[in-house]
């Protein structure tokens, strides 16, 4: 099948810029940084598109996250000066999630001075840390193989969950954060349709406002 | 509803915070 280049003008006809808020436009608008379960759903959404729409894009802002009216996320192109070199080219899918791993970080850290933390729950935590490839830094990533007497399946799944190799790593990771895997694709999308609304009606009433 | 709500702590050196900002 042919794909579009953007997921979200799957879901009308005329899909225009209005139907999409950038990642950066939502967290200027609230002024505040997003939620985790925003976090996980715009994580799980953009690794989506992303492996139905390639060539691999780095992220290199959160004004290249798109999410759109219908709940799909896309990656914009990067318009900055050296966008067409390191925007596009030579650019391997794990750098790719290197880069959205630390977009989705700085979007949970909006508003929050250089000397603060904030405190997130360990699983989302530990996505970042293995998307953005800092795992080692704190020794938690130990391969998991000291199991060795463990079953292959166990091993296997340990593996996949301690390497991040691929777009379906993370959405996988994603989905067992759920209490139903299988409701991945409606749950994360809903939550990124009802971002979109949230902002688009702030968004107006602010307007009205000024 | 809506609303994020998150608890803050000083940054760490070691924390995801200061291996993000390597990373940047």
């Amino acid at each position: 099948a042919e794909t579009p280049l953007e997921p979200g003008a799957t879901a009308g006809a005329a899909a225009g810029p209005q139907d999409a808020l950038s990642l950066e436009e939502i967290l200027r608008l609230y002024n505040q940084p997003i939620n985790e379960e925003q976090a996980w759903a715009v994580c799980y959404q953009c690794c989506g598109s992303l492996r139905a729409h390639r060539p691999p894009r780095r992220v290199r802002s959160a004004a290249q996250v798109r999410v759109w009216r219908d709940g799909t996320v896309s990656l914009a192109p990067d318009a900055g000066p050296d966008s067409g070199k390191m925007g596009y080219s030579h650019c391997t899918e794990t750098e790719v999630i290197e880069s959205l791993g630390i977009i989705i970080y700085k979007a949970l850290d909006y508003g929050l001075k250089e000397n603060e933390e904030r405190e997130l729950s360990p699983p989302l935590e530990q996505l970042i840390d293995r998307m953005a490839n800092t795992v080692e830094a704190d020794g938690s990533n130990d391969e998991g193989y000291e199991a060795a007497e463990e079953g292959l399946e166990e091993e296997e799944e340990k593996r996949k969950i301690s390497a991040i190799r691929s777009y379906r790593d993370v959405m996988k990771l994603c989905a067992a954060h759920l209490s139903t895997e299988s409701e991945a694709p409606n749950h994360y999308q809903a939550v990124c349709r009802a971002l979109f609304a949230e902002t688009k009606e702030l968004h107006t009433f602010l307007t009205k406002i000024k | 509803k809506g609303k994020s709500l998150y608890k803050i702590k000083p940054r760490h050196d070691s924390g995801i915070k200061a291996k993000i900002s390597m990373k940047t």
